[in-house]
């Protein structure tokens, strides 16, 4: 008969895994295609008896050896119609960087928004991403988050595809400080023809866009315990 | 020193790696490792006599330990160890719906010595 492991020793092991507790998801998210793509290289590298650097993401270009995706947790901010000047959707985003608190080097935090899936059908007009900090009490307080300090404004061909951001500088400066983690403001706009005022293909892509934007935040980090620098290495 | 045959008749057991598959759902954690299922972990068994101590991937400590041992049989016998072993990587889910990928060093044996 097996026996189960005692409470104590997983507790050992869990916390050399860096968690407190066995997680107990209610269910799996699906998982992200950057993660699926690493973890299947390096499956194949090991079967096939190639030394691997475990320290060093090569998909990436980044050291590190924990990779984390976190959902956006944040919410649309207006769903209206678009408006006269093309704004289509105003959304939060927020990350929770709680779990980010063992001994590292953050090495890279990656936001990507995807606009859809790439389609010679769904060409759309050409979209403008701004995205802010937020400022304001956001999900924390009643008042609606507000744009802060601009951090990037891209104009794409149409909305399809995935688009990233380098919030490495933003992220650090969040886990210094949580408090000062009061998320993201995104504004897309789609850019139809102004004179006629909003016309139908911006509603359609504004309606789209709706439906189907997706945020994550990937996080590197490279714990040195695990992971020393080659001058310490043997 | 792999190469090296080991003489027959001189140790009914001998220190060598074998096979051992850990599987995530015997543990329950099958519940939030998404992948892999489980992977073959093996371990490491078997004596480390001295006279077998030249064909067993010995460290010389061991070789020590166990001349030691043929004198003063308090002295414990050497112990068969993994002397090369291999990372992989997980992937796991936490109580946040965030999904992670780790790497964790020393999970396979490679290979045993004494």
């Amino acid at each position: 008969a097996w026996g189960q492991p005692s409470k104590f020793q997983e507790y050992d092991f869990l916390q050399f895994l860096d968690l407190e507790k066995a997680p107990s998801p209610r269910r799996f998210q699906p998982v992200p295609r950057i993660l699926r793509k690493i973890f299947q290289a390096r499956e194949a590298a090991a079967a096939g008896g190639v030394s691997q650097d475990f320290c060093y993401v090569k998909e990436l270009g980044v050291r590190g050896n924990l990779l984390r995706l976190l959902p956006d947790q944040g919410f649309f901010l207006n769903t209206q119609n678009p408006s006269r000047d093309g704004s289509c959707l105003q959304k939060y985003l927020y990350f929770n960087l709680s779990a980010i608190k063992e001994k590292g080097t953050l090495t890279m935090a990656r936001l990507t928004l995807d606009l859809g899936p790439r389609s010679y059908y769904n060409l759309g007009p050409e979209v403008e991403v701004a995205l802010s900090v937020a400022e304001g009490p956001g999900v924390w307080g009643r008042s609606l988050p507000k744009p802060g300090r601009r951090l990037a404004l891209q104009s794409v061909p149409g909305p399809q595809g995935p688009l990233h951001f380098n919030l490495q500088d933003v992220v650090k400066d969040w886990n210094g400080n949580r408090l000062k983690n009061l998320g993201l403001y995104l504004e897309i706009l789609a850019k139809g023809d102004r004179h006629s005022g909003v016309n139908f293909q911006v509603e359609n892509t504004c309606d789209r866009l709706l439906r189907s934007l997706r945020a994550s935040l990937l996080v590197v980090t490279l714990n040195p315990d695990h992971c020393p620098s080659s001058s310490r290495k043997r | 020193r792999a190469a090296i045959p080991v003489p027959k008749g001189s140790c009914r057991n001998p220190c060598h790696r074998h096979q051992l598959f850990i599987n995530f759902r015997d543990l329950g954690w099958h519940k939030w490792i998404i992948a892999p299922k489980g992977f073959m972990a093996n371990y490491c068994h078997g004596d480390c006599p001295f006279s077998m101590t030249t064909y067993l991937n010995s460290s010389n400590y061991a070789f020590m330990q166990a001349l030691m041992h043929a004198v003063d049989p308090k002295v414990p016998k050497a112990v068969c160890i993994p002397t090369k072993l291999s990372p992989i990587s997980m992937l796991y889910q936490d109580n946040d719906e965030t999904v992670i990928l780790r790497h964790y060093e020393d999970m396979v044996v490679d290979e045993c010595g004494c």
